[in-house]
């Protein structure tokens, strides 16, 4: 799966996701990435998200509109918000990644897996890379 | 903040163990050139929107991720993408699944949120949308790669003897 996650100078956002799913799938399974409200959420009030991981999880935990939900309805920041759904959908027994980016142009990222293809940058001058957790 | 932007090409279990240096140094280049054709949109003023299907479009075209070309395989070695789309400001939003001749998923995916009658089309539904684009369209075999129809063949093999036990198992 990939996705990116965007705030413009016009202080719109926009997410997106697109994927290959699951290795050997069946019965035309699909899971978050095409699901707005599960892979794929934005809203300029609070956030855009894009998610990668067990989709089944994803689904049930509602993620990406949860995030944005978190983050309008209680001032959470961007990483805060992500940590917290992440949680939800380990303790549900998935596993994967969330990028967020809020209105203010905070770029976040949060995963509980050993690694994430990632990347962010902003006008400030931030620009990196990088795939391991320990990154 | 004036802009911001983030990415990703998936999550999962990775180890720089398991990761030649090469290997790594590949996908370090590709998420660089994505982030940063992205960041170049936004830097110049351009829309939020602009950017992420410039970053996912280059990230659909590379055979090192799970999507566009290189995806992974569905059971019967088939491609099956999924994509969606959504935006900020009047929130709508665009999605599609089960697609296997557009070499764009999210493209498509933005020409249904384009369209505005409906939000999220899938197989063979979303291809006939899809016919009524100038979206490009490619052969199965420009999507799919070795290493997946590798993956694919071990995920089936390891699928196969998991069933076999589970007989086993119910005696």
């Amino acid at each position: 799966t990939v996705g990116a996650v965007a705030r413009d100078r016009h202080g719109n956002l926009a997410a997106g996701t697109s994927t290959g799913g699951m290795t050997g799938k069946r019965w035309d399974r699909i899971g978050d990435a095409p699901i707005i409200g599960a892979g794929t959420y934005a809203d300029n009030r609070a956030c855009a998200v894009s998610a990668t991981g067990t989709g089944e999880y994803f689904i049930r935990a509602n993620v990406a509109s949860s995030i944005c939900n978190l983050m309008r309805l209680t001032g959470m920041g961007p990483r805060e918000a992500a940590d917290n759904l992440m949680a939800e959908v380990a303790e549900l027994g998935g596993s994967g990644g969330v990028i967020v980016v809020s209105p203010q142009g905070e770029a976040a990222f949060s995963f509980n897996t050993s690694g994430m293809y990632r990347g962010r940058a902003n006008s400030e001058g931030l620009n990196e890379v990088a795939i391991f957790a320990e990154e | 903040t004036d802009w911001a932007i983030a990415l990703h090409g998936g999550a999962g279990t990775l180890s720089r163990e398991a990761m030649t240096p090469e290997r790594e140094a590949e996908y370090t280049a590709s998420l660089q050139a994505a982030l940063d054709a992205g960041a170049a949109i936004l830097a110049e003023g351009g829309t939020a929107e602009d950017a992420i299907v410039a970053v996912i479009t280059i990230l659909e075209d590379d055979p090192l991720f799970n999507a566009g070309r290189g995806a992974v395989l569905t059971w019967d070695g088939g491609i099956s993408h999924d994509a969606s789309i959504m935006l900020g400001d009047s929130r709508a939003a665009g999605a599609t699944a089960g697609t296997s001749t557009v070499r764009h998923p999210i493209l498509l995916a933005q020409e249904v949120m384009r369209d505005g009658r409906h939000v999220f089309l899938s197989g063979a539904g979303a291809e006939e949308f899809a016919d009524r684009t100038e979206l490009e369209r490619m052969e199965p075999e420009w999507f799919i790669t070795q290493p997946r129809v590798e993956a694919l063949e071990r995920y089936r093999a390891n699928s196969t003897a998991s069933l076999a036990d589970d007989e086993h198992r119910y005696g």
